[in-house]
C-alpha cells in the first residue's frame, strides 16, 4: 500500500515515496511471526539545480545540476537513498526453528539528490 | 503472466531472506522471551534511528547476525528396569542442518525447562546428568550414562530453565554431522528430603516427563553480511 507524499507541491521532486509490503497480502503471515510487514520505500523525482543547493544534497549534484544546466546532453543529478536502516525478522522455518535474523540497510529513511 | 512474474519475485525474495521455499509450518514453536526481547530492542532502535551494530548480540553478548532456536527432537526412554531412583531418560536431538556452511558458530546454549517456578507444590530434589551419546545404538531399552557425563546438576524441582553452554559440542557437530547423535539426559530423584508427605514418585515423573522442554538457542554470524571484527562500516 502506497502512503501519499505529505504535500503536492514538491510531488516531482526527488524525495521518498513510502510503500508498506504488508505479509497478510502475500500469506506469510503464517510463518512471520514479526514484523506484520516491512517498509519498501524507494527514492524517485527530479533533482533540478535549485534543489542540489538543499541540505539533503550532495556537493557532487550541485556541480552536476551545474553541468546540466549549462549542457542537457548531461544527465541531472539523481535521487538516490541518503539514510537505510535495518530490520529483523522473527519467523518460523520447515523444520519448526525459530530464527531472528536481521538485515541491514533495508529501509529507506531519507533520500538526496 | 504477472502472476508468474509475482511469484518469480517471491521466490528472489525468498532467498534473500535466506530460504529455499516458503516455510508452511504445521504446529507454531513457543517463542522464548529472548527472542522476543531482542527483536523489540532492534525495532525500537530502528525507529529511533539510532546507531546498532547488527552483529552483536548485547543481550547474549556474543557477535552474531541469525538466532535459531532448535526445538528438541529426541525421545523419552521407557524401561521396566529403570534405576530406583531414575525418574526420566531422554535422548536430545537438534538438528543443526538449517546451519549454512559460511556461518560461523557463535553460541549454542541448551535450555531445559522443567516446568513452572512455584514453591506451593514443591517436589523432590532432583540430579540431571546429561552426557554425549558417542555411538548409535539400539534405543528399545534404558541404558546406564552412555559416556562419563559433561554436566551434573542438583535442583530442587521444580526450577524454571536450567542453561548450559555447549558450544563446542555444537561446533564439533556442525563440522562433523555424522557425529551429532544427540544428548542422553537422566534425571534422578534424591529421595533424601522428607516433605512430609509421601509424594509417589511415578506421578511426579509423569509430571516432570509432561513439562519438560529441551530446545538449543544457536546464533550465528555471516561473514558475508558481518565485517570479521566489529569494524564499523565507514
Amino acid at each position: 500500500s502506497a502512503i501519499p507524499a505529505p504535500n503536492a507541491s514538491c510531488k516531482n521532486l526527488c524525495h521518498r515515496h513510502q510503500l508498506f509490503i504488508n505479509f497478510r497480502d502475500l500469506g506469510w503471515h503464517k510463518w512471520i511471526i514479526a514484523p506484520k510487514g516491512f517498509m519498501a520505500n524507494y527514492c524517485h523525482g527530479d533533482c533540478p539545480f535549485s534543489l542540489t543547493t538543499s541540505l539533503n544534497s550532495s556537493n557532487y549534484a550541485f556541480m552536476q545540476a551545474l553541468m546540466h544546466a549549462v549542457d542537457p546532453q548531461i544527465p541531472q543529478a539523481v535521487c538516490i537513498p541518503t539514510k537505510l536502516s535495518p530490520i529483523s525478522m522473527l519467523y518460523q522455518d520447515n523444520d519448526d526453528n525459530v530464527i531472528l535474523r536481521h538485515y541491514e540497510d533495508m529501509v529507506v529513511d531519507e533520500c538526496g539528490c | 503472466a504477472l502472476g508468474q512474474t509475482f511469484q518469480f519475485q517471491e521466490n528472489v525474495f525468498l532467498q534473500f531472506l535466506g530460504l529455499d521455499k516458503v516455510p508452511s509450518p504445521q504446529k507454531f514453536q513457543p517463542v522464548p522471551y529472548i527472542l522476543k526481547k531482542i527483536f523489540q530492542d532492534r525495532e525500537a532502535a530502528a525507529t529511533t534511528g539510532g546507531s546498532q551494530d547488527l552483529c552483536s548480540i548485547k543481550n547474549l553478548g556474543v557477535r552474531g547476525n541469525v538466532l535459531r532456536l532448535l526445538p528438541d527432537q529426541g525421545f523419552y526412554l521407557y524401561s521396566k528396569d529403570l534405576p530406583q531412583a531414575s525418574c526420566l531418560q531422554k535422548l536430545l536431538y537438534f538438528n543443526l542442518a538449517a546451519i549454512r556452511d559460511k556461518e560461523q558458530l557463535t553460541m549454542a546454549q541448551l535450555g531445559l525447562d522443567l516446568g513452572s517456578n512455584t514453591y506451593y507444590n514443591l517436589g523432590p530434589e532432583l540430579e540431571l546428568a546429561l552426557s554425549l551419546v558417542q555411538e548409535p545404538r539400539v534405543w528399545g531399552q534404558s541404558i546406564s550414562t552412555p559416556g562419563k557425563p559433561f554436566a551434573l546438576q542438583s535442583v530442587p524441582w521444580p526450577q524454571g530453565v536450567l542453561r548450559f553452554n555447549l558450544l563446542d559440542v555444537a561446533k564439533d557437530w556442525n563440522n562433523n554431522p555424522q557425529k551429532n547423535l544427540g544428548l542422553f539426559l537422566e534425571i534422578l530423584v534424591k529421595g533424601d528430603r522428607d516433605f512430609g508427605v509421601n509424594f509417589q514418585l511415578e506421578d511426579t515423573c509423569a509430571r516432570l516427563r509432561h513439562s519438560l522442554h529441551a530446545s538449543l538457542l544457536v546464533v550465528t554470524l555471516n561473514p558475508e553480511q558481518c565485517h570479521p571484527s566489529s569494524r564499523k562500516r565507514r
